[in-house]
């Protein structure tokens, strides 16, 4: 464990809480795509998996339960409690596009052929678009509350971190999964804009809105 | 780089 995995995961963790907290406070997830936030719980239950199968430690096992339960949750108040408050209209980006390439590509492209070893890569490939129908309902709504770019923003800067955790795991442990890098790379590029909009615009005082 | 897959990320 080095300080960009550490930063990253705790980045990770802090745009859950954000997440859960805005919902929470505000009794409303406005704004926030439960299409992605469907495609989040499938990657953490696809890749934490071996839960079953390897112990890794105490952290890495605390945190995989950790985001796992808290994306069911997640959905549980987007889809049940909070229904009312959620955008229907505006969450349209059809995810069987992004599943089903995903796992064509983990099929074809893994480190081994286990199941274990395909979900897992379905699962890196699946993250790394996951936050598109997020991306698309700010961009037809044309605007972000705050609170949700701060989310947004905590959680593209973890992967960000991860790309830093694995310069430094290349020099100093001779280690490296190409699969993770490429996926992880990708993952980041989808955020610069909304970073460029994040640095520009929120951490100034205004709002998120993006040009007419 | 060795050839097991054992994840010990996140």
């Amino acid at each position: 464990m080095n300080i960009f995995r550490l930063l990253g995961d705790l980045s990770h963790l802090v745009a859950i809480i954000i997440l859960l907290l805005k919902i929470w406070k505000t009794r409303s997830c406005a704004g926030i795509s439960g299409k992605s936030q469907i495609l989040f719980a499938i990657v953490y239950t696809t890749r934490y998996l071996d839960l079953f199968t390897t112990y890794v430690s105490t952290y890495n096992t605390f945190m995989k339960l950790v985001f796992i339960m808290t994306s069911i949750v997640t959905i549980f108040l987007m889809n049940a409690k909070f229904k009312a408050t959620y955008d229907h209209n505006h969450d349209t980006f059809r995810i069987e596009f992004l599943i089903l390439p995903a796992l064509v590509l983990a099929l074809l492209i893994n480190n081994e052929f286990t199941i274990i070893e395909v979900l897992w890569t379905f699962s890196i490939y699946l993250e790394s678009v996951a936050i598109l129908p997020q991306l698309f309902l700010v961009s037809k709504t044309g605007e972000a509350e705050s609170i949700t770019s701060h989310y947004l923003f905590a959680l593209g800067s973890y992967r960000g971190l991860y790309l830093l955790n694995w310069v430094y795991r290349y020099y100093a442990e001779d280690h490296y999964d190409l699969i993770a890098i490429v996926a992880g790379l990708v993952q980041t590029i989808l955020y610069c804009d909304f970073f460029y909009l994040y640095i520009t615009k929120v951490l100034k005082g205004k709002k998120l809105q993006l040009p007419a | 780089q060795t050839l097991e897959t054992t994840h010990d990320e996140l």
